[in-house]
């Protein structure tokens, strides 16, 4: 689970540059959904 | 932002059989790049979904009309 | 440890990310890979299914026909060949009857090249 949630709020971080370099906001599930495939992959 | 390599590290190893299983520090590195570039394509992708819908905000369903061809890029 | 959170960076991924019940979210899941010629390999719990919100990658099938834009990875030919087929799928969902491939395709078997 630490791991996960290091994977978690890495992706967080980086949906976070997109979101500012598209002037758009990223939903907690689309950042969750994001982080659990992430995992996967 | 992005991966540390120990994060990758231990991550891979979370699925190696033998524990004794090493990943070199360039491998950690390139693997911890591929992952940056993975969760960016993956933001981008949905983003651009969620503009294409003139929303604002990014929401699970943008990155469900992604996914399928985002994995088979990957 | 290195690979793990730093007490800030837990704050924040506490703040910011982390789903809590008063989110009212489910935790996002990727489906299960099921096989049909080979055994299962992961099973997950009751409690996981009920909790979770399992992503699908069929909902929007029909939107699948079609390349979505890409950033800095271009489409893989894996990919261009899924949204071919599923092109293929699209314009032989209305057929009645014949089958317009079988019709195309046939007149080109050679059945030595078979037998």
């Amino acid at each position: 689970q630490r791991l996960k949630a290091a994977v978690h709020y890495t992706a967080g971080c980086l949906c976070r540059e997109v979101a500012e370099d598209k002037k758009m906001e990223f939903s907690k599930q689309t950042i969750a959904a994001l982080s659990e495939i992430t995992f996967r992959q | 932002a992005g991966f540390r390599k120990e994060t990758v590290d231990r991550l891979l190893r979370l699925y190696f059989r033998d524990r004794r299983t090493r990943v070199n520090g360039d491998a950690q590195a390139l693997m911890a790049e591929m992952l940056n570039v993975f969760v960016r394509e993956a933001a981008a992708r949905a983003a651009r979904q969620a503009q294409a819908e003139d929303l604002e905000q990014v929401d699970i369903e943008h990155l469900e009309k992604v996914l399928p061809q985002l994995l088979l890029d990957f | 440890e290195k690979w793990s959170l730093s007490p800030e960076e837990f704050e924040i991924w506490d703040r910011l990310y982390r789903i809590k019940e008063s989110d009212g979210i489910k935790t996002p899941t990727l489906p299960q890979v099921w096989f049909e010629t080979i055994e299962n390999l992961e099973e997950r719990s009751k409690h996981e299914e009920e909790t979770a919100h399992e992503l699908s990658l069929s909902k929007w099938r029909i939107w699948q026909n079609q390349s979505f834009p890409t950033f800095m990875v271009d489409h893989s030919d894996r990919c261009y060949h899924f949204t071919s087929v599923m092109e293929m799928i699209e314009l032989m969902r209305h057929e009645q009857g014949d089958c317009s491939y079988q019709l195309e395709i046939q007149p080109h078997l050679c059945l030595e090249d078979v037998h």
